[in-house]
């Protein structure tokens, strides 16, 4: 899956999603990723995120709304990222689960749910401050 | 200086991520950006879980999700379970500009996007296909069933309801496999 937020010079933001969901679904199950504030979300008037990891108990916090919400109320990315994934570990500890997010001033971050499989987190940035796109790590939480 | 424009992407996926960025450098919208840079890992089938020949369903069949969001206008085009389309993000973008609906899914979203030009192709790869050979040889494990019989986690289907709902203590049973994600 992949989940994108821009933010344009301008300040217009834009998110999107695309995926083909998870192996040996039941046909016709769809998870997080078509579901505005679940798979990704945007708004100019305070940023954008997206989610990745496991749709179905994704989709039941739009996540992506959620960390919206919180940089609206002054959070930074990484903060408001993290808030997102406490919020659904207090009822899925073990779930599998990411999320990126970009203010509209151009500082991002990212959290992600500590298993013992998963405990880093790779996403990529391209701002105006790097020549090419880097790849950044986060501590999963 | 201002860090803007920014694009942020999920997973180690470098070649969406520059698709994207030369996107915004040569004169295009944020959603352009989106749209390009997501229509690259459809077409690198980044990680296997991204477009055509990745993450068959019980019925061997690979289907597509995907969103777009303006922020701007806070308008939203997606389709869920899209068959036999590769570019389901430019989909997406079409339900965006060309209805004043939010998501469209499954035959009838594969309808929508023969009449916008996109063109009805098999998604099935020779990995799809083995995976699902694999899966289908080892008892259609694992599967997201529960409560009906026979046994989901010995059995392949048809299932049908057991009669009886188990409570579930943890609903995650197995094993995560981060190449297996929305």
């Amino acid at each position: 899956t992949i989940g994108m937020v821009v933010i344009h010079k301008t300040g217009h933001t834009a998110a999107g999603t695309s995926t083909n969901g998870i192996k040996f679904k039941i046909p016709g199950r769809v998870g997080d990723s078509p579901i505005p504030g679940a798979g990704a979300y945007a708004d100019d008037t305070a940023g954008a995120a997206a989610a990745t990891g496991d749709g179905d108990t994704l989709l039941r916090f739009l996540p992506s709304y959620q960390a919206v919400e919180y940089m609206r109320g002054g959070d930074d990315p990484a903060i408001a990222c993290q808030k997102v994934i406490l919020r659904i570990q207090k009822y899925y500890p073990n779930f599998f689960g990411a999320v990126i997010c970009a203010s509209v001033n151009g500082s991002y971050g990212a959290a992600c749910n500590k298993l013992p499989t998963f405990t880093q987190f790779s996403f990529m940035v391209s701002n105006s401050l790097h020549n090419e796109p880097t790849e950044k790590k986060v501590d999963c939480i | 200086s201002s860090p803007l424009p920014l694009v942020v992407n999920t997973w180690p996926f470098k070649n969406a991520t520059e698709a994207a960025w030369w996107t915004l450098l040569s004169g295009g919208s944020a959603l352009d950006a989106v749209e390009n840079g997501c229509a690259v890992c459809e077409k690198e089938q980044c990680d296997g879980t991204v477009g055509f020949g990745g993450s068959p369903d019980e019925g061997g069949e690979t289907t597509l999700d995907a969103m777009i969001m303006d922020g701007t206008a806070m308008d939203v085009g997606a389709v869920g379970g899209l068959r036999r389309i590769k570019n389901a993000i430019g989909v997406a973008r079409r339900v965006l500009e060309h209805t004043t609906h939010t998501l469209l899914v499954g035959d009838s979203a594969t309808k929508f996007a023969e009449s916008m030009g996109f063109t009805n192709e098999d998604l099935s790869t020779k990995t799809s296909r083995d995976l699902h050979s694999d899966w289908l040889s080892r008892n259609c494990q694992p599967n997201y069933w529960r409560n009906v019989i026979p046994d989901p986690s010995k059995y392949c289907g048809p299932y049908k309801p057991s009669g009886f709902l188990k409570q579930s203590i943890s609903p995650h049973k197995e094993e995560v496999d981060i190449h297996s994600h929305d």
